[in-house]
């Protein structure tokens, strides 16, 4: 573990919160892609599953739980408690264009041929894209929520911390791992554009609003 | 050359 580990661990914690946060306070999932949600869900499902094989740390297991129970108290917000306040119009993104290519990478480039293996390969992958469908639908409204940007910024730079952490790791360590850099890299480019728009609007106090 | 570590990122 080190710092930036660490700090991507946190920011990760701290989407994942102001995401449930902002849905319990407005009382209200709108500008929210059910579909990236469920995405997500999905991936830590697949990822987490050595929860009951491999034990690695309390740290570790306690935040698997975090995410898993997260991600599926995000799904029932958004579904089942205001599902009336969902805006499925613009949640459009098919998502089976993300997870077959993602399956049938997965069974392509593997490190092992394991099912825990394969699960966790599928999941690195699926993460890498699981945001496309809310930009998608940011791009379609043309415009994000403050509270939804900052979301989307602390999510994104988890990832980036993470490629930090890599790079620390392989040379302290010598320990690198190919799927999870390259997949982590293309997940973090995929945010590039809504980070510059982060930083040159929202963190300026104005609207996340896409240029006409 | 990983297969054999414990996966301890999240």
């Amino acid at each position: 573990m080190n710092i930036f580990r660490l700090l991507g661990d946190i920011c990760h914690l701290v989407a994942i919160i102001v995401l449930l946060l902002k849905i319990w306070k407005t009382r209200s999932c709108a500008g929210i892609s059910g579909k990236s949600q469920i995405l997500f869900a999905l991936v830590y499902t697949t990822r987490y599953v050595d929860l009951f094989f491999t034990y690695v740390s309390l740290y570790n297991s306690v935040m698997k739980v975090i995410f898993l129970a997260s991600s599926y108290a995000t799904l029932y917000l958004i579904y089942v408690k205001f599902k009336a306040t969902y805006d499925f119009n613009h949640d459009t993104f098919r998502i089976e264009f993300l997870l077959i290519p993602c399956v049938i990478l997965s069974l392509l480039i593997t490190h092992d041929y394991s099912p825990v293996e394969l699960l966790w390969t599928f999941s690195i992958y699926l993460e890498a894209v699981a945001i496309l469908p809310q930009l998608f639908m940011v791009s379609k409204t043309g415009e994000a929520e403050t509270i939804t940007s900052h979301y989307l910024f602390a999510l994104g730079a988890y990832r980036a911390l993470y490629i930090v952490n890599w790079i620390y790791r392989y040379y302290t360590e010598s320990f690198i791992d190919g799927i999870a850099v390259v997949a982590g890299i293309i997940q973090t480019i995929l945010y590039a554009d809504f980070f510059y728009l982060y930083i040159t609007k929202v963190l300026k106090g104005k609207d996340f609003k896409l240029p006409a | 050359y990983l297969n054999d570590v414990p996966k301890d990122e999240l």
